[in-house]
């Protein structure tokens, strides 16, 4: 199972490095395996922390070698994005933009350590504007080839982007659905799937 | 492995049996404010499982059964059918489908279907994570939920990646 | 205090009402003074609830009946929304536009009730359609003349309502505003300020 | 009575001194992704008083001070000023302008001015709310908390109301 992860981590790792020089260009980012940071530490008491109670004799500033511990015994995994120009590591104090972009690439970069069949995103947009949307959609279409994206959207670019379109209407409280395939060159505005595995 | 389709009967805002057929590649729901895509999404956390109301936005869990509208009235129980396409043999399972169904009614009584049999939440448990759909559903983001992965504890980052693992 | 609560709730009621059925058309929506319910009591103990003690001796069953309560003395305010041809009155099975819908509903009626000077509003329309874009700036247009806004937005929809336009950029991590003041007939487009007070 | 200017210097994306100034009506802030909008918001927000740096997505209340970024070093602190119009009389003051002002530097020192003449935060929260804004901000909806009003419990929108009365 440890092994499994570190496998996956790693790879996850380098996906989103990858990915956040996609949605931020000229910027940078990574994933770090992290101690967990403890409630005040009882010098020689059994630590109650489960997994977390690794090292528990090692002082706080040790916190900065956990590259060194097993990951098995490491409690979380930390994002760290600077996006182009700019010198804040703060993830709270990015945009709303930027956190979406964050967070997609890090669901992303999982998704290509280990593909899971389907994806149903319900408005994962909603706070990209129209640059960022046509970043997060190219990779839509990079990865439509390995998995189905269902996507839920008010934006027209994400409409644009669809093989089959689902237009959803409501009579007197009950939902009606209607379905739509799109006559669509295969891939032929934005990436070719084959790009970049 | 692909999503086939979603049956939804009685869930929410789908009063009538509605099925809703899905190919590879890229499907794009859209509407108005209110309409029910969101319900759809629901009805899929739902179906494979979701142990908690407020995930599919309810207090109780009986909150997902139609509760009426002009001109109907409410429904008594809520099903979902959920059937994923394996006829690559993506998942470790010899079956070309793989349907799981839940069903609800206003007693609290229901239960899970693994292709048709009657079976308990642990069992479709493990179906989806044999075709690597995890229970956290790592690959079903709701609507506001995407900054969460952001804001959330190292911790809880690592078990989604172990949850894919 | 009290009687400035109840007159500012009073007049705020009316005006939610009415917004509501102006966000939903042929829908419906009131705000309820409503005792909060309480961790388990204690028959005969004393309350630690402070104002919420009002009253603790009365069975729960008569919650209900809290309009003929003294409002000074009950917990808090209900939202009650029942769009057009839906049964449904639980808040939380709300679609994201809808609850969003009901929060400007709740804000511009304590407006009306009582007015601050400026309110400042930061991509509070993400989450509508069009359709209800629009039904949002009428409400804004309808104020202007009584309060001034300061919205924050990527709608193109929310752009057309502005009477001044700033533009912000980044460079190497600092920001640059430029603003332009729009040519435009006074409230051609959309609601007169002097309709409907 | 409206906002007739904000200045911003060393706060967030703002290291030099920034002056937006406002008319009555209808303003549209628009950019990109990460340009600064939403840091304004945060100006004015944390002018009039906010204590909790979460409410300016901030861990610690320093983290509002301009960090630094390609060729520009950090700051050392940072200061916004917010000049409200009063020429209508409507604020129960006799000033035309009401200039408030705070302060940050790295060692946590700093502090408010109202008028230009240093106070406490208790003197400015009672400035505005003569002039009917509350110390709870009900007029500032920042991203993404406009759903929190029907998210929230029935004593917080009470609260809401009573700030406003
Ligand atoms: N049990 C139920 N019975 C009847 N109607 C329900 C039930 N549960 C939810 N609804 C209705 O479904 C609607 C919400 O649907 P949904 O969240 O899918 O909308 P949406 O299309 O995603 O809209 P948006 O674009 O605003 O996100 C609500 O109006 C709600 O009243
Ligand atoms: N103390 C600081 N020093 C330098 N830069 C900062 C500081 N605090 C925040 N920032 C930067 O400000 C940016 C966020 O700005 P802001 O939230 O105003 O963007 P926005 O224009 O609202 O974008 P969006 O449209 O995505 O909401 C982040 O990239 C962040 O790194
Ligand atoms: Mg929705
Ligand atoms: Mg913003």
């Amino acid at each position: 199972i440890a092994a499994a992860f570190d496998e996956t981590f790693e790879a996850a790792g380098e996906s989103f490095s990858e990915l956040i020089e996609h949605m931020f260009p000229g910027g940078s980012g990574r994933l770090r395996l992290v101690e967990e940071p403890r409630p005040a530490r009882v010098l020689g008491g059994a630590d109650a922390g489960g997994a977390a109670a690794a090292g528990a004799d090692e002082p706080a500033a040790e916190a900065d070698e956990e590259e060194d511990r097993d990951p098995a015994e490491v409690a979380g995994v930390e994002i760290e994005v600077t996006p182009a120009g700019k010198a804040t590591r703060r993830l709270s104090l990015l945009s709303g933009g930027e956190k979406s972009l964050v967070a997609l690439a890090f669901v992303f970069s999982v998704f290509l350590a280990r593909p899971s069949p389907f994806y149903i995103l319900d408005e994962v947009e909603a706070a990209l504007d129209d640059a960022n949307i046509d970043r997060f959609l190219q990779l839509v279409r990079r990865f439509s080839d390995r998995a189905q994206f269902v996507i839920v959207t008010h934006q027209k670019r994400t409409m644009d982007a669809a093989d089959v379109l689902y237009g959803v209407s409501m009579k007197d409280g009950a939902t009606k659905v209607v379905s739509r395939r799109l006559p669509r060159e295969p891939r032929l505005a934005g990436a070719e799937p084959d790009r970049r595995a | 492995m692909h999503l086939k389709s979603i049956t939804l009967k009685g869930f929410k805002s789908f009063p009538e049996r509605t099925e809703l057929e899905f190919s590879p590649g890229v499907s794009v729901i859209v509407g108005p404010n209110g309409c029910g895509k969101s319900n759809i999404t629901d009805a899929v956390l739902w179906a494979l499982g979701e142990q908690s109301p407020l995930a599919v936005r309810g207090q109780s869990m009986q909150d997902v059964i139609f509760a009426g509208g002009r001109d109907r009235g409410a429904r008594n129980a809520a099903e979902v059918e959920v059937v994923i396409d394996n006829s690559d043999g993506a998942a470790g399972s010899e079956f070309s489908e793989i349907s799981v169904s839940r069903r609800l009614d206003r007693n609290g009584e229901g239960g899970y279907r693994l292709n048709g049999a009657r079976c308990r939440l642990a069992d479709v448990t493990e179906a989806l994570s044999d075709a690597s759909l995890g229970r956290e559903m790592h690959s079903v983001i709701g609507q506001g939920k995407v900054e969460e992965i952001v804001l959330s504890k190292p911790r809880e980052r690592r078990l989604l990646i172990e949850e894919a693992a």
